[in-house]
């Protein structure tokens, strides 16, 4: 994937 | 946030807190494996490098500075502290047999190339089978203090209410992250004869003690 993924879990 | 993933993460830090509060309690670690405890730490350090440029929430930002704190306190105790009480004839299992090939893997397969995400994939890799050390520990010593087999169960348990809150993340948002699923799959199933003894003996008020 393009942007580089955003990991809001812990 | 849904009840699994927020019960999950109550679960995991009440794992963390235990540990501590019984090491220094006890002023011990027998029983604990220092070699877990450095790779719990090394997790959360290459899975929390953003902890200063990408704030997600003050719930998210609080819980990473407790991670990080309580796991390198920890080390601390184990090999600073009370190394006297450091169990190093047991604690033996080789953990660059378990850094190595998760580096490998996070440079092989990830979402995205670049370090953060690299680093982020290494840690859920490492996370999988960072437990294995203590696991091999209370198997070489046949058994565990019924405070450890605590800290053992919040701590399996954690990942566990983890793969029901991807469960649920999917059917109601279509959400799924196959790295961090397969992962928290095989780091689950690394304590399924633990939890069977955990609720088979401890729950009855014995001590966990393994077939010898």
């Amino acid at each position: 994937s393009s942007e580089s993924p955003n990991h809001d879990e812990l | 946030m849904n009840v699994f993933r927020f019960l999950g993460d109550l679960s995991h830090l009440v794992a963390i807190v235990i540990l501590l509060l019984k090491i220094w309690k006890t002023r011990s670690c027998s029983g604990i494996s220092g070699r877990s405890q450095i790779l719990f730490a090394i997790v959360f350090t290459t899975r929390y490098l953003d902890l200063f440029s990408n704030f997600i929430s003050v719930y998210n930002t609080s819980m990473k500075i407790v991670y990080i704190t309580c796991s390198y306190a920890t080390v601390y105790l184990i090999y600073g502290k009370f190394k006297a009480t450091y169990d190093f004839n047991h604690d033996t299992f080789r953990i660059e047999f378990l850094l190595v090939p998760s580096a490998i893997l996070a440079f092989l397969v990830n979402h995205d190339f670049s370090p953060l995400e690299i680093l982020w994939t290494f840690s859920i890799y490492l996370e999988s089978v960072a437990i294995l050390p203590q696991l091999f520990l209370v198997s070489k010593t046949g058994e565990a203090e019924t405070i450890t087999s605590h800290y053992l169960f919040a701590l399996g348990s954690y990942r566990l209410l983890y793969l029901l809150n991807w469960l649920w993340r999917y059917f109601s948002q279509g959400f799924y992250d196959l790295i961090a699923l397969l992962s928290g799959i095989l780091q689950t199933v690394l304590y399924c004869d633990f939890f069977y003894l955990y609720i088979s003996k401890v729950l009855k008020g014995k001590k966990l003690s393994l077939p010898a």
